[in-house]
């Protein structure tokens, strides 16, 4: 299947996502 | 031993796996053996999301911020972070010794190129370690095969870029077999530079 990258830009990016607090 | 199984919830970005965190802290009057290593090592919380993630390493303490002699684990869930665990007793890991005050933030370098599949060695990655003790603290991944040069190669130059490592870095890796039988995590290492 197909492999989920996510680079760091991205992840820090979600830490401020209203889902993340 | 009722274990509810963790997904990501609607509208959050998976992970390609769970991750699960682990705390342990070294009690100085008893030996380090296996079975005190197995007692003194805590199962914290399983994550399987992006977003799950940040919510739950907000609310950890940084590494820089423990005392003692204490560690942080972040492996794949369903593997315990041991030497002798089924999908590490043919592994290794890469050992990077950092000067205090450097911890916390290469810790959370470490984990964001793990959660985000950087290290692009397919199933090969098992987890990472922070390791706060006195004089310095020590950051490892673990890998399943030792052997395998092209996989630890691999690590090696991700974790130079992930990390931002300066190029005369001390690069240091320990098989899990040579870890059993010196009973130490970080003595007798083989170095690369």
């Amino acid at each position: 299947g197909t492999r989920i990258i996510y680079d760091r830009k991205f992840l820090l990016d979600c830490r401020t996502s209203p889902l993340a607090r | 031993n009722r274990r509810k199984t963790i997904s990501p919830a609607a509208g959050e970005h998976p992970l390609q796996y769970n991750y699960t965190f682990w705390y342990s802290r070294r009690t100085p009057s008893r030996p380090a053996n296996t079975q005190s290593y197995e007692q003194n090592i805590r199962q914290i919380g399983t994550v399987a999301s992006v977003e799950q993630f940040w919510k739950f390493y907000s609310h950890l303490v940084r590494p820089g911020d423990l005392t003692g002699h204490s560690d942080f684990h972040l492996f794949k869930e369903g593997i315990k972070p041991m030497w002798e665990d089924e999908a590490n007793k043919n592994g290794g890991k890469w050992i990077i010794r950092l000067r205090k005050g450097l911890a916390s933030r290469f810790w959370e370098n470490i984990i964001l190129a793990m959660l985000g599949e950087q290290f692009m060695v397919g199933e090969e990655i098992c987890g990472v370690v922070v390791s706060i003790r006195f004089q310095e603290d020590i950051l490892s991944i673990w890998n399943k095969t030792a052997s395998d040069q092209v996989t630890t190669s691999r690590i090696r130059d991700t974790l130079r870029r992930v990390l931002n490592l300066p190029p005369n870095t001390i690069m240091e890796y320990k098989t899990h077999n040579d870890s059993l039988k010196d009973n130490s995590s970080f003595r007798n290492t083989k170095i690369t530079l």
